[in-house]
């Protein structure tokens, strides 16, 4: 673990007042390489520890902490900065529009209908419309799990028009007098110029109240290029953080914070429709940094 | 890396950040240049020292799929979720076909929402029969079935689909454990092809898939999907080279013939491009 690697690199340290650049240097070596293990970016990274580097050159070491530990609270406390609290979905207008955006598998069907089944169950009536008109039986999907968490959907297999479906639906949610309308979309590469352009439509003649991405924990350092692409381009109020179930340590989700500085929604904890939680800072720190 | 003149550090210290943005890993891209360095210092060009360096941690296991072994080969899609195995299965069969093979897919993902119609509507859209059943439907026993139905029909290859699993999920590894027993027994050999299917976006955690899938399953190789995203896909160098699972085929694309056999130079060309 960090922890005990930086125990190693310091342990020499204990009697000594202060924490001297060199001493510090060492540390940060190790923290470095276990950021870019954890799938940070690169850049992050460096930003990173050049942050981390000026909080802790010259502070004295407390009598209680080793300076291993007086390190790993300044990075904690350096990356619980930058994670930023959990916030909502912002409901406050009616009916709130919800758009999901992301990469193909990100996992935005399944977050779609997470989203109603949690809404639902705090009195928000929610309303699906399917509008991945591409994938084969991405509309049976979303379809079944609206049947599975018993809340209402658009969904049509007549047309391959995605903004009419979209605007239909949003018709069809109010109708229904749902208070939350989720719409689902289809995956894409932020570098689809063809398929951003529909999102970029689709914003302007819906205006959603929240355009939500929905990224895998599993990313790598192209995290930072998928946000950065989807932020510039059609602009992001929240992330989703799906397969956080898996044992992958998440580094992406600080380069997405620190490139977009768009705050954590939820994350994804697993396949069935209970598996959305808010998100945790803390743990999400822990995990990080292994 | 093609310019003129003797590399300085931060020459070395651009290609470390390259091949760290290609998801190469913090190790990896330690040995790499230090490998490149060696030959360097023996006289190679910078372009030739990284090329080198680079293709030397790649698996020297042929990368054609083991089709010719038998009548009948069965090829096992497996891999976490939402990687791009449905779509690669339905990519592979239409290839086979094309080649003049007679495939049969197995939908064997009974268990997410439309899981096993997502297969379905592949196999109507390349004309290739599936074999399906109810969602909730055993996939052991579909396999089973499945297998059953190639030999009654005359079909020579059987791709048999699979639920995502996350590795860490000790049930659905042992389940996938069980499929291929089943295709063992029934077969009489192992599946020609076990091939694990990772998504190029996929950072570090990539080798813990390949190392709990392959202790399970005994992988005989990686197909690497979603090629045309902005993602280099390096995390394909420290795989191969700790695992020794050759990547046989790279997916490019959502359409159905946005496949390629995966062509080791091509791959380190486009590392630095
Ligand atoms: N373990 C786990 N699996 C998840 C999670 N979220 C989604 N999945 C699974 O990931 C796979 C992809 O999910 P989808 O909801 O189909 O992803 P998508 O973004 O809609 O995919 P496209 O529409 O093709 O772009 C499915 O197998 C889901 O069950 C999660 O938090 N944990
Ligand atoms: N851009 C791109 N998208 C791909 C590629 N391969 C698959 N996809 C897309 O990735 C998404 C997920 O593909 P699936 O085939 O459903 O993935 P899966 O592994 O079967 O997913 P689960 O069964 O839910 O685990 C779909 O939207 C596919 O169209 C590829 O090579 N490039
Ligand atoms: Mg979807
Ligand atoms: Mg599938």
């Amino acid at each position: 673990a960090l922890s005990s690697k930086l125990d190693v690199a310091f342990k020499k340290l204990s009697r000594r007042g202060v924490l001297r650049p060199a001493d510090v240097k060492n540390g940060l070596r190790e923290i470095r390489i276990a950021l870019l293990e954890a799938d940070v970016h690169y850049k992050v990274v460096k930003d990173f520890i050049r942050r981390v580097e000026e909080k802790a050159v010259g502070e004295d070491v407390l009598k209680s902490l080793t300076p291993a530990q007086q390190i790993i609270k300044i990075v904690r406390d350096e990356m619980l900065d930058v994670l930023g609290a959990p916030a909502p979905v912002n409901s406050d207008t009616s009916p709130t529009v919800i758009l999901l955006v992301g990469l193909q598998g990100a996992g935005k069907t399944t977050a779609a209908a997470k989203l109603a089944k949690k809404f639902k169950k705090e009195g928000l009536k929610p309303f699906l419309v399917a509008a991945d008109l591409q994938r084969p039986a991405a509309v049976d999907q979303l379809e079944q799990l609206a049947r599975d968490i018993d809340v209402g959907i658009y969904a049509t297999k007549e047309t391959k028009n995605v903004l009419n479906t979209v605007q239909k639906g949003i018709e069809a949610g109010r109708k229904n007098f749902a208070k939350i309308i989720i719409v689902d979309t289809a995956g894409r590469l932020q570098i689809d110029r063809s398929l951003m352009e529909e999102l970029v439509l689709i914003k302007k003649k819906v205006s959603p109240r929240e355009t939500l991405l929905v990224a895998d924990a599993m990313a790598g350092q192209d995290a930072v290029n998928v946000a950065a692409g989807f932020h510039d381009q059609i602009g992001i109020d929240g992330v989703i953080f799906t397969k956080v179930d898996s044992d992958a340590r998440g580094g992406a989700l600080l380069s997405l914070r620190m490139v977009t500085g768009t705050p954590i929604k939820f994350v994804g904890v697993g396949e069935k429709s209970d598996d959305l939680e808010a998100f945790q800072p803390e743990r999400m720190v822990s995990r990080i940094l292994g | 890396i093609k310019g003129p003149g003797l590399p300085d550090e931060t020459f070395f210290q651009e290609v470390e950040e390259l091949l760290l943005e290609a998801d190469l890993g913090f190790r990896t891209v330690a040995q790499v240049i230090e490998t490149a360095r060696q030959k360097l210092r023996s006289g190679q060009t910078p372009e030739e020292a990284f090329h080198h360096a680079l293709l030397g941690l790649l698996s020297p296991s042929g990368r054609y799929l083991n089709l010719k072994g038998e009548d009948r080969p069965v090829l096992l899609f497996v891999g976490v979720n939402g990687v791009g195995k449905t779509t690669t299965v339905a990519k592979v069969a239409l290839r086979l076909k094309e080649e003049g093979m007679r495939p049969l897919i197995a939908a064997g993902d009974t268990f997410r929402a439309a899981g096993s119609a997502q297969m379905q509507v592949w196999g109507t859209k390349i004309g290739v029969d599936v074999v399906a059943k109810p969602p909730g439907h055993d996939p052991a026993a579909l396999v089973y079935e499945a297998i059953d139905s190639a030999d009654q029909n005359g079909y020579n290859a059987l791709l048999i689909d699979t639920a995502g699993r996350m590795h860490t999920k000790k049930g659905l590894m042992d389940e996938i454990g069980k499929i291929k027993r089943i295709i063992e027994k029934k077969s009489g050999t192992k599946p020609a092809e076990t091939l694990l299917v990772v998504d190029a976006t996929t950072g570090q955690n990539a080798l813990r898939q390949a190392e709990i899938f392959h202790d399970a399953l005994e992988l005989t190789g990686l197909i690497l999907t979603k090629v045309d995203g902005s993602s280099k896909g390096g995390i394909v160098f420290s795989l191969e080279s700790l695992y020794n699972v050759p990547v046989k085929l790279i997916g490019m694309g959502e359409g159905v013939h946005h496949l390629e056999m995966f062509d080791p130079r091509k791959f380190v060309e486009a590392l630095f491009s």
